[in-house]
């Protein structure tokens, strides 16, 4: 069975938290 | 040196910091400093054309969208706005963004995040403020999963970040963790900060060199 991700890496996933997006045209 | 006077006349938002003083303060150059302030006009003139970038401005500048509320979205808008008066002002901008460059240290990242997460401002991370974390992602991301799924998925965080079992993560048990799963602070680097001045050149420099 593979090894759970982390919930902070699986959090660090989160729209709210792509600050890349701001930068998209 | 009719160009040398418009060019001061030229108005400047409230909260503005001569971009010399932030990149000497931050990860930036003045050039990108000069390139995120045409970043952050069009941010903070896109709803409330004010010059300052407010929570619905964020908002749709992150979702397309300025209705709705998230957490995350909210938790960062709350920690850039470091004087607390409901605007992120251009040097807070900067400052806050200038932890998100690849090139800015793994502890100002380690710190940042822990303040993210630290919902409550307790000092600690705990298990309920990451169990909501976890749901407000599920329920973002329209992905499903079990109760007992997400309880299997913090406790086995949980266990393996709380490392002296007192329930609660604290900064140093934070650091521990991150080191060994540097995939959790992947979101604290944004690529794009290296080529900023491709992004938004900023023209505006040069008039003022003249000076």
């Amino acid at each position: 069975r593979p090894a759970l991700m982390n919930a902070f890496e699986l959090i660090s996933t989160s729209q709210g938290l792509n600050l890349g997006t701001l930068f998209e045209k | 040196m009719g160009c040398a006077s418009s060019s001061k006349r030229r108005r400047r938002a409230p909260g503005y910091e001569d971009p010399a003083v932030l990149a000497a303060q931050t990860s930036f150059t003045v050039n990108e400093v000069e390139a995120l302030y045409e970043l952050y006009k069009k941010l903070s003139f896109s709803i409330i054309k004010d010059g300052l970038i407010h929570k619905e401005e964020f908002q749709l500048a992150l979702f397309r969208t300025s209705k709705g509320a998230n957490l995350f979205a909210d938790r960062v808008f709350d920690l850039f706005d470091l004087k607390r008066n409901g605007v992120i002002e251009f040097g807070e901008f900067v400052r806050s963004l200038s932890i998100f460059h690849p090139k800015a240290s793994e502890s100002d990242k380690t710190k940042f995040a822990f303040k993210l997460y630290d919902l409550r401002g307790t000092g600690y991370i705990e298990k309920e403020e990451l169990r909501e974390m976890v749901l407000a992602l599920l329920d973002e991301s329209d992905l499903c999963l079990s109760e007992s799924a997400v309880e299997e998925i913090v406790d086995s965080t949980f266990n393996q970040a709380d490392t002296n079992g007192d329930g609660r993560i604290d900064p140093r048990e934070w650091e521990e963790f991150v080191k060994k799963n540097p995939a959790s602070l992947r979101n604290m680097s944004l690529p794009y900060l290296q080529d900023i001045t491709t992004a938004f050149p900023s023209f505006v420099m040069h008039s003022e060199v003249e000076d």
